[in-house]
């Protein structure tokens, strides 16, 4: 659809003024509640001694992500998605206006919690990453083969909850590997921070 | 939205067909993962000696929820949504037209795990239920406030791992009446069956 195509070039744009500036964008896609705000604020403690961080987060009504963030002492863009159920290039572009992005080297952006949209939303970063959380069940990753196609990075989190769940880790690691083999698969607890160290090797940071 | 408006008057053929048939029709939705289907099945095996039973589920591409409910004898169809985050009521009125509503009593649509779209996209039915699970944490409410304020009966599923997920039931179910205080809240595991007698009372079955 024209919609699509609309986004894919703002998605283009978006890139090529980040690359311009020098500052590597990170599309943290995933299912409601699976752990993307924790997995970003782990991702920023280790990092932000090494890079000038900055996030975006879209969100409804609220700022809770945006605010838990900005507690880390980086910049934090909330965009307000009003009943969008995912980001677009578009809401990404101005939110970039924001930014001073001269004295940034990394944006985190927490896209909506869907597994569907986002797929379909290029928003112009360098690397994708899907979350799901053990506790949504064995078949996350089979219902949504979509998203997983395009993603860099998938991270399969609340592994402490997984034998509660009945959930086998390795199979939901097997079904991302036969959508997608260039996949890098990490497991977490992103509340204990296990598996982050993985997590930024597999982004290269 | 001409969309919406739409949707809205085939919603109300819909619910008008249903009437006529003496169908009950009860739109399941809830987040990615939350206990939609797991919920459905506990009502099914409740019911089905009271009730002649069909059920809908919406899917991008797979059928496994679909055939996990006609394990329990009663017809299924199986909706493609294609890549649609949310069921819509032109698909449900084409799934309507495939069921013999003169011998049944009551009808389950299950949709799309969101908690975002389906608010706009009215189906039809009776009773909107929405599922959420402790797994997603604490802010679940407050961050999909459109969703709850048409729901008649909220069920916070996955109550056996509150306590692993430090999350709080008691004040989610606070959160869900401050935003629509005619709601009936209950509290379930919908793998052990805990509180479906008390989701059926809710839904008057
Ligand atoms: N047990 C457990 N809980 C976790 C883990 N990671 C995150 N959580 C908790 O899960 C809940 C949701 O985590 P968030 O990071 O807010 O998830 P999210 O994907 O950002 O959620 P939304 O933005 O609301 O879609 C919070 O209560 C977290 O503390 C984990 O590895 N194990
Ligand atoms: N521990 C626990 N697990 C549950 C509970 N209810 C459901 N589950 C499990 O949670 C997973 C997801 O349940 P489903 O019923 O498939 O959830 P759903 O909302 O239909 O999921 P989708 O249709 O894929 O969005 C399954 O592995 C269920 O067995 C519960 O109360 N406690
Ligand atoms: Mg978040
Ligand atoms: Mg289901
Ligand atoms: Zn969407
Ligand atoms: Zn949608």
């Amino acid at each position: 659809k024209n919609v699509l195509e609309a986004n894919r070039k703002l998605a283009q744009e978006n890139r090529a003024l980040l690359q311009k500036h020098g500052v590597k964008a990170i599309d943290v896609m995933g299912a409601i509640g699976a752990g993307k705000t924790s997995l970003i604020e782990k991702l920023i403690e280790k990092l932000k001694n090494r890079y000038r961080i900055a996030a975006f987060k879209g969100d409804l009504t609220t700022t809770i992500d945006a605010e838990m963030l900005s507690r880390h002492k980086v910049e934090v863009v909330a965009i307000n998605t009003g009943k969008e159920c995912h980001l677009d290039a578009n809401l990404v572009k101005k939110a970039l206006q924001r930014l001073k992005l001269d004295s940034l080297d990394l944006l985190f952006i927490e896209n909506v919690g869907n597994l569907i949209c986002p797929a379909e939303f290029p928003l112009g970063s360098d690397k994708r990453i899907v979350v799901i959380s053990v506790t949504e069940g064995p078949f996350m990753v089979v219902k949504h083969p979509f998203i997983f196609m395009d993603a860099d990075v998938v991270v399969i989190n609340k592994i402490d909850l997984a034998s509660a769940m009945n959930v086998d880790v390795k199979s939901l690691e097997t079904d991302v590997k036969k959508i997608n083999p260039r996949a890098r698969v990490v497991t977490t607890n992103c509340r204990t921070g296990e598996g982050i160290d993985a997590v930024m090797a597999a982004l290269g940071l």
